[in-house]
């Protein structure tokens, strides 16, 4: 053990261990996640060669093999509770990605959400066994977060009870994906509905675009990987065009909007029902966020506590790096950031699992604060533990430049969070709206819940100078 | 305008209060475009909706800073709030510390959204940085407990800076050697280009 560490620990005013029970939830969640962890630090088929020595085909190559052992172990551990999936992924993946990491995180939560009770009957095994390996497309070539421009058609034919789906430019051209292009086997797609001459806005629809024996392209279907990024080298996000692609009735997700077999369009009970899945990930980002800049402070803090450098004191000892005013400014409002975006994705988790669980029981009221607040710290904690990262790379001299020290993998992981799941600057404009929204309705008098209700209050607890 | 603002910057709460308050700031801007729209409400329904958008698309530099500063609030509040939930004397203490430098640092960096709302005055914010300053050294002396709190184990740290042992340049040192470039004492692609270069020089 380095001294200087060693000095620091014994220096602590508290018991760490004390504060990591009460960011997991209690003494026995901590107990529990470092067993899972166990299992996977103690298991030999999850020693690799480091993946920053590997080309991105080897990557990618790794990461489905780990993926794969991961899956297994996971159902012969009989580790089923999601959270505790969710802790032994991460430990698994070593801040990487993972290559069937939409398969779990949006293709299984758009079924069990949006898919109704015969469907999640029969989709359901199929997913849980991997037979169909699923992900989600939304974004296309030429439109991103403006939903509503989405160009991709399902037009229902009633003769044969099919939808069938077209690409109809090439703006119009899935892209971005995680698993699409060589990986998954089904995709929920995003399209326009199309019933008796009308358009009915977006629905989602479980498209099989590969063969589910030989995994080769189904007619109609042009899939592939998009090549390069600037991280998520183990992921194969890949392109989709479909012509003519027809698909059963049954394929349409109707849990909320339904599509009768004469073609008669019933209505969801809201729309933003159709982004659900979208919310939710947002939602989970926010404690990502806190994940993220939590790493790369653990890693530039503890690495200050070593490094000495120059003098504070002509003719004395190098003082650590840590002792210097500068980089104590540095790193430590991002520390207190790394803790304020824990509990803050603690809230919005558990908001979302309230909100979530008020919907299943048909109450719809509080699904537009979910939908703005989510969008918005997700665009406030991104931006901000995205910048913080890279401050904690600067923060290591040179040596954070080096692959060695995580960051630079960290900071090209983490980075896509600003723009996936809604530019950042989109999200911060669709809180804006519920912002004003709420402020003309507090206006009007009307009395506001949840996290915008003090907009209803007078505001003289804090005496402002007057101009 | 001698009057002085009240907010207490040692006090948690009466900054969250002040992080509220940035918020008329954004009252104004949402005003604004109320008023233009219920202008353009007078006017047809084509040119009205031909219009409408227009002042939202003029105010959203205003309006992504309302949305911020509202998240800001949201984070602040929040970070107050669970505090209340820590009963351990030691450790409230030094989150409390971490609460009020997360607040105070956003103050400081927004500084002229309080000014401008009012909320704080010129000779405040030196306060801040004074107390910013205090709060950096109290932090210090837990900084890597702190993090340790965090409980990242190396494995999945994975990061050679960040180990747990602080046995950081031996690792380094290691981990360079793995470099497949460091598989032969001579790479191939010195006897393909520069020796053949070397000899005709």
């Amino acid at each position: 053990m380095n001294p200087d560490i060693c000095t620091e620990r014994g220096n602590a005013t508290f018991n760490p261990e004390v504060l990591t029970n009460i960011l997991d939830g209690g003494a026995e969640k901590t107990r529990r996640r470092r067993e899972i962890e166990a299992l996977v630090i103690s298991d030999p088929d999850f020693q690799h060669e480091d993946l920053n020595f590997l080309s991105r085909t080897e990557r990618y190559d790794a990461a489905l093999k780990k993926s794969a052992l991961m899956f297994l172990k996971l159902r012969n551990y009989g580790i089923s509770n999601p959270e505790e999936i969710y802790c032994y992924k991460r430990i698994v993946k070593k801040g990487f990605e993972e290559t069937i990491g939409l398969h779990y995180n949006m293709f299984l939560p758009t079924l069990h959400n949006q898919g109704s009770p015969e469907q999640q009957a029969k989709w359901l095994p199929l997913t849980h066994t991997l037979q169909v390996v699923g992900t989600y497309a939304q974004t296309e070539l030429g439109h991103g977060t403006h939903i509503r421009r989405l160009e991709t058609t399902a037009t229902y034919d009633p003769s044969t009870q099919e939808f069938v789906l077209n690409s109809p430019t090439v703006t119009s051209i899935k892209w971005w994906p995680g698993g699409l292009g060589k990986t998954s086997n089904h995709a929920i797609v995003l399209a326009q509905l199309y019933t008796q001459g009308q358009c009915h806005g977006l629905h989602g629809f479980i498209v099989p675009i590969r063969c589910m024996k030989t995994h080769q392209p189904l007619p109609g279907v042009v899939v592939g990987d998009i090549g390069p990024k600037f991280g998520f080298d183990e992921v194969d996000n890949g392109y989709l065009k479909l012509e003519n692609v027809r698909i059963p009735r049954e394929n349409m997700l109707m849990k909320y909007a339904k599509v009768e077999p004469d073609g008669t369009y019933l209505k969801p009970p809201s729309d933003k029902l159709t982004y659900g899945t979208m919310v939710f990930i947002r939602a989970m980002i926010v404690g990502e966020s806190a994940r993220a800049l939590s790493k790369a402070c653990t890693i530039a803090i503890r690495y200050s506590a070593v490094r000495h450098q120059s003098e504070l004191q002509p003719g004395e000892a190098e003082p650590q790096i840590l002792d210097y005013q500068a980089q104590q400014y540095k790193l430590f409002p991002l520390l207190a950031t790394a803790y304020a975006f824990t509990f803050v994705g603690q809230y919005m988790s558990q908001m979302y699992n309230r909100i979530t669980g008020d919907i299943n029981q048909g109450d719809f009221s509080e699904l537009p604060e979910l939908h703005a607040l989510a969008a918005g710290l997700k665009a406030f904690t991104t931006w901000t533990a995205n910048a913080g990262i890279e401050v904690c790379r600067m923060a290591c001299g040179g040596h954070g430049y080096s692959r060695c020290s995580s960051l630079p993998d960290i900071y090209v992981t983490f980075t896509a969070t600003c723009t996936y799941e809604g530019e950042n600057t989109v999200m911060m404009l669709q809180m804006a709206r519920y912002l004003v929204k709420s402020y003309r309705q507090a206006k009007e008098g009307q009395q506001l819940t949840g996290i915008v209700s003090y907009l209803n209050e007078p505001q003289q607890r804090v005496q402002t100078r007057p101009a | 305008s001698s009057r002085p603002a009240v907010v207490d910057i040692n006090d948690l709460a009466s900054l969250v209060e002040a992080y509220k308050l940035r918020f008329p700031f954004f009252g104004f801007a949402a005003s604004f475009w109320l008023v233009e729209v219920a202008a353009k409400s007078l006017q047809g329904e084509l040119q009205r909706s031909k219009h409408r958008e227009d002042p939202w698309n003029n105010s959203s530099i205003e309006l992504i800073r309302a949305s911020e500063a509202h998240c800001h609030y949201v984070v602040v509040k929040l970070f107050a709030a669970k505090l209340t939930e820590i009963s351990d004397t030691a450790v409230h203490s030094a989150l409390s510390s971490l609460a009020l430098l997360y607040a105070l640092h956003g103050v400081a960096n927004n500084s002229g959204d309080f000014l401008q709302a009012d909320l704080l005055s010129v000779p405040q914010l030196s306060q801040v940085t004074q107390r910013m300053k205090a709060l950096l050294a109290e932090i210090r002396l837990n900084a890597v407990a702190l993090v340790d709190a965090f409980d990242y184990h190396d494995e999945m740290l994975n990061s050679v800076l960040g180990r747990y042992d602080g046995n950081v340049y031996e690792s380094m040192f290691e981990w360079a050697k793995r470099s497949p470039l460091n598989r032969t004492e001579v790479h191939e692609s010195y006897n393909k280009y520069l020796k053949p270069l070397q000899s005709k020089l």
